[in-house]
């Protein structure tokens, strides 16, 4: 553990309350897509089986479930609290589209063939490219409401942050992680566009991100 | 190295 994957961690979890409080509170998941949720959902719940396997520690333990909790909460109010406010409408990414490579991609390349390297693998490459409906959602309708900017900020900043854990650790321990590496490189370079919408438009003060 | 297991990231 260093201060970046700590950062890192913390910027990952405040993503996801800044987004679920923002939900609850409104009462309406309008311009969030349900599909880039439940993507996530998948994406831990795939990538948590460890769970039942091993033991890391109490840390571990605690933000894997804390993660999984809330992301399934989080697909709980649009689906089924707040459904009336949900823009379905615009979020029209087609899903597949992501699953098939990604699925295909997690069989070919893996640290080893077996169903939980494999489920792990899926995890990591879907994670890189689970946020995509809700920036094409973005990119559809034009805006995206400031607290919505906000959640996606943290959630960059913690893929960013993650890249300087792995550059720590690759000097400090010569560990690397070749496959995490590669997605999280992948999946912040997705994130470079809308950073400069964040910083150029966001933070001066409108209270919308409105696409040009 | 290459591989971890058990993987501590999250």
């Amino acid at each position: 553990m260093n201060v970046f994957r700590l950062a890192g961690d913390v910027s990952h979890l405040v993503a996801i309350i800044i987004l679920l409080l923002k939900i609850w509170r409104s009462k309406s998941c309008a311009g969030i897509s349900g599909k880039s949720q439940v993507l996530f959902a998948l994406v831990f719940t795939t990538r948590y089986l460890d769970l039942f396997t091993v033991f890391i520690s109490v840390y571990n333990t605690v933000m894997k479930v804390v993660f999984l909790a809330l992301s399934y909460a989080t697909v709980y109010l649009i689906y089924m609290r707040f459904r009336n406010s949900y823009n379905s409408e615009n979020d029209t990414f087609r899903v597949e589209f992501l699953l098939v490579p990604v699925i295909g991609l997690s069989f070919l390349e893996n640290y080893a063939f077996t169903p939980l390297e494999i489920l792990w693998t899926f995890s990591i490459f879907l994670e890189a490219v689970a946020i995509m409906p809700q920036l094409f959602m973005i990119t559809k309708t034009g805006e995206a409401e400031s607290i919505t900017t906000h959640y996606l900020f943290f959630l960059g900043l913690y893929r960013a942050l993650y890249i300087a854990n792995w550059v720590w650790r690759y000097h400090t321990e010569s560990f690397y992680d070749l496959i995490a590496i590669v997605s999280g490189v992948v999946q912040t370079i997705f994130f470079c566009d809308f950073f400069y919408l964040y910083f150029t438009r966001v933070l001066r003060g409108r209270g919308k991100m409105t696409l040009p | 190295g290459l591989s971890i297991n058990p993987k501590d990231e999250l």
